[in-house]
């Protein structure tokens, strides 16, 4: 269960502050799938940084799972990361001069999962989203699109209750894109909590309650019908 | 003129040939707007760095107004990816540290433009672009879509007779997405060549004619019907 409680974020840039959520408030059920969008600028990745324990509100109070997220110490926060949260950045965040593999296996590494183990998850993970050819690439040698993919495999890596994707299917063309999605639907149906930023309306109505944010706030928050 | 002919680009990893492009041939005329479509890994950025003369085949030629780039001089190579060609990488490319303004001003200074004539032309490409409020900004403190939008205002900048702009819009709302696609339409009535790479089938509308690759190789080639 997540829950946000009148989270503003002001950036501040010198002398100038810069109000990138204003006093958002919204709560998501375990197992939910939520959809987040909004204009460029608005502050979705702000939004999911901080649900995703990167960032800290300026003023509010963010739970996770009935705990104040502020109050936790850093070996917590460490695991939450690691083992509960699993986060697609909208940059990727690749590591360069790293291959496509070892950047899957990362998470794993950290978690102390043995070698014969990690190689074998990462590899059918980068199958999984289409890269069964594409082990050996380091991202300076993968296509934008390809990049991404191995961002949506490294995130899923871990088996995450809860999956944080931001545009995660940005860079990719229709197909591509639909494939991702059910590989979203199919770590929702396990039992996981799905948020989703995304600009295309159709990729939001995979989700089951979208968001609408609008210069920092929540002007919106429908369910999506199923006909 | 841009003559593409029986271009193959193979990337060399170790013992391994990775076929990015296979015998592409093509041709764009002066003031011609062209967008090139395909799956996610299918050469498309490729395609546009050999037509930046960043990159070069590893079989064919490339004519650029009846020169064959191949045989140009450094210098030669350099004014013309400098003064002819914009180009807005799918990865946007900025300068780390260092502000939007500056980011957008950029090529200006290479070519030799007064302090006070380049800060007025990109203040007013970042606010043709929606970022009037943002020039202090440096990459790291502007949203996904914010700094795509910085890397389109530089491409613009030296009002190139060439734009080659990769996935543009691909982190924009819709609404951003079709103000940048209005700059490029007046672009193209300045006289001006577009060549544009997206996944989305209503921003490859907007060009005259749209070349498909599939697995390094032009499977069809549509003119677009205006009704
Ligand atoms: N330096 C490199 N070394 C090896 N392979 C590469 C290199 N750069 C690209 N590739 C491969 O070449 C192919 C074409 O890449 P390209 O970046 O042109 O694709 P794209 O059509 O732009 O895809 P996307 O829509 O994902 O951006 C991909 O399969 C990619 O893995
Ligand atoms: N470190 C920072 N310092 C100052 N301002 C910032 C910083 N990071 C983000 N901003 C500003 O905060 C606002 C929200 O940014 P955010 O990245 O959350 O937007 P977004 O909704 O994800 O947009 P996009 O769809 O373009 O990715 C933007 O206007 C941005 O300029
Ligand atoms: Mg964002
Ligand atoms: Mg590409």
């Amino acid at each position: 269960m997540i829950k946000i409680e009148n989270v503003s974020k002001i950036y501040k840039m010198g002398t100038i502050d810069v109000p990138a959520l204003r006093e958002v408030s919204f709560s998501i059920k375990q197992n939910e799938f939520v959809s987040i969008m909004g204009p460029s600028g608005s502050g979705k990745s702000t939004l999911m940084n901080i649900i995703g324990c990167l960032d800290t509100p300026t003023i509010g109070r963010y739970f996770l799972d009935g705990i104040e997220v502020e109050k936790l110490g850093d070996n917590d926060l460490a695991a939450i990361r690691n083992k509960k949260i699993g986060f697609v950045f909208q940059t990727f965040n690749l590591l360069p001069r790293t291959n496509a593999l070892k950047n899957v296996e990362l998470p794993l590494i950290y978690a102390g999962v043995s070698v014969k183990e990690r190689d074998k998850i990462a590899k059918s993970l980068l199958v999984d989203v289409g890269l069964g050819d594409r082990f050996e690439h380091n991202p300076s040698e993968l296509s934008g699109g390809q990049r991404q993919r191995v961002a949506i495999a490294r995130a899923l890596v871990n088996t995450p209750s809860i999956l944080l994707a931001d545009e995660p299917t940005g860079n990719l063309d229709s197909k591509a894109g639909a494939e991702i999605m059910e590989i979203f639907n199919s770590l929702h149906q396990k039992g996981a909590t799905i948020i989703l930023v995304t600009h295309e309306r159709y990729v939001a109505e995979f989700a089951d309650r979208i968001i609408h944010l609008f210069d920092g706030k929540v002007v919106k928050d429908e369910n999506v019908d199923r006909v």
